[in-house]
Formats: structure tokens, sequence, C-alpha cells
């Protein structure tokens, strides 16, 4: 899985996944990638979210939009939302990461598991920064 | 104003010692493209959901990772690619699943979003929808990549996945 989330110069936020899907799937299987709130979320001030893992535990946990929501309602730090999502994953057996970025561009990388491939880059950071384990 | 880019090739089981120097180098250089795609259409201005569709298509037609070229197998031998956009400001929305014959399946959602009513669109009618709007076709032999069959293959043989309840699905 593959995945993109944005901050533009007029404070607009998107977010983008994509994916083959797990190795092996059956019946015409499909995880959390295509579903809005569960693989990919955004919302202007907020934030915009895309998660990668096993699918099933995504989609349950409402992964994208809970990161959102915790912000949004909890008033948690984009970091903080991230990690306290992924740890619900991981409460049901479910593994994986997600990238997100708040309203205000900040990033956040949290998973549980060994490596995500990952990179971040922005106005203030002009250098890209990548990240594997 | 300020504009930021966070990306994401996948995350699993990546252990410092399965990576080749080789292969982590051109990993960092696959994702090094796509934030470059990303950041020069936000340097100059351009929205947030064109920088997310421009960057994801560099990783789907990158074959290291697992999306468009280069994607995982199903248990029966074919690619099926799922992806989904999201536009913050208008709460727009677009995704596909099971596409088989687009390149790009992230420029596949975005027409889903802003060329249908609807939100997902899933399998034959999602290709037939495709063909309509005029994306970019390819054989569905162009997602195949020999390290992707050698795993589908590995999984056969032992069916990890079926152990693994975590991986119960595949």
């Amino acid at each position: 899985t593959v995945g993109a989330v944005a901050l533009d110069q007029a404070g607009h936020v998107a977010a983008a996944t994509s994916t083959g899907g797990m190795t092996g799937k059956r019946w015409g299987r499909i995880g959390d990638s295509p579903i809005i709130g569960a693989g990919t979320y955004a919302r202007d001030g907020v934030c915009a979210v895309s998660a990668t893992g096993s699918g099933e535990y995504f989609i349950r946990e409402t992964a994208a939009r809970q990161v959102c929501d915790r912000i949004a309602w909890k008033g948690q730090g984009v970091q903080q939302a991230g990690d306290d999502t992924i740890k619900s994953i991981g409460a049901i057996g479910g593994d994986g990461g997600l990238i997100a970025i708040d309203g205000q561009g900040r990033a956040a990388f949290s998973m549980n598991d060994l490596g995500m491939y990952r990179g971040a880059v922005s106005s203030a950071h002009p250098v890209a920064r990548t990240a594997i384990f | 104003g300020p504009w930021s880019l966070a990306i994401h090739g996948g995350a699993g089981v990546i252990k410092r010692g399965d990576l080749t120097p080789e292969k982590e180098a051109a990993y960092r250089a696959g994702l090094d493209a796509a934030m470059a795609a990303g950041a020069k259409v936000l340097k100059a201005g351009g929205s947030s959901l064109d920088a997310v569709e421009a960057t994801v298509r560099v990783l789907e037609d990158n074959p290291l990772f697992n999306a468009g070229k280069g994607a995982v197998f199903t248990a029966e031998g074919k690619n099926e690619l799922d992806a989904s956009i999201m536009d913050g400001k208008t709460l727009k929305a677009g995704a596909v699943a099971g596409v088989t014959r687009t390149k790009n399946p992230i420029s596949l959602a975005r027409a889903v979003m802003e060329q249908s009513p609807h939100v997902l669109l899933a399998r034959d009618g999602a290709d037939q929808f495709s063909k309509e709007k005029g994306l970019e076709q390819v054989d569905p032999s162009y997602f195949r990549t020999e390290e992707r069959w050698k795993q589908l293959e590995t999984w056969r043989k032992n069916h990890q996945a079926a152990l693994d309840p975590t991986h119960l699905f595949g």
C-alpha cells in the first residue's frame, strides 16, 4: 500500500491511498484502502490520514476517521492521535501504520509493525527526509 | 503560505537485515521521487488534492511498492487494485476496489469523486467506468513482477497467512 497526505498554501488538506491488497486474498476481498474513514480521510483544519496494514482491523476501528476525531473531539495532537489509533488496532489484533498531517501541516507517523517506508517534506523542511525502520 | 507533504510506501515485517544496501537505497530513491512530484505541485501553489494524486501516481508506477505496477497477487494469481482519495475542503471523496486495467488507480478514484455522484465503485463496473472516462488502460499483465509472483508461490506453499490470525483473510 502507498499513500500521501498534504496541506497546500491555501490551507486545504487532502489524502490518498492505493494498494494491491494482501498476497493470497480471495473472494474479491478488499481491505481498508478504498474505504473512506478507514484507510483514507481528510477534513480541512483537522487532519488528513492515509493508513496501511491489516485492513480488517483498520476498518473495524475506522482508523483514518478515528485519528481526525481524536484531534477534533478530544483535542489530541496529531502524533498522539495517530499513536492511540494504532494502539486501538493493536488491541484487537491488527498491525500496520498510518501517516497523518494536522490542519497546520504538522506530520505524524505511527505504526506497530517493524517498519514503514515513509517520508516528509514541507516549506519549513524543504529537504525531503525518508525512513524505513 | 506554508505547505506540507507526508507519504508512505507500506508497513510490514521489514527487518533491518532483510534489505540489502542497494535495495534500501532503491526504496529511499522511490520515496524521494514521489515527494519531489508532490512538493513541485505544492511549491507552485497547487492544490493538496493535485499533490497527493501526483505523489501516489509516482509510487503506483514504481514496482517496488504494493500498488499499481508491482502489486501483490490474489490467491487466483490476479492483480486486483484498490484506491481512495478525499478532499478536506469539500469532504468529497472517491474510491475504487478490485480494478484490473487502470494504470493509475488513484486517478480513477479521483474520477469517481469528480465525474460521478458516487463515492465507491467496484470490480467490472469500476473497470467499465474507467474506460468510459478515458483513464489510461493497460493489459492486466502490466502489474505483474517476478518478485511478487514468487511471494504468491511462497504463500501458496505454506499458507502462513492461514496460521497467523492477523492475516487470516489473506
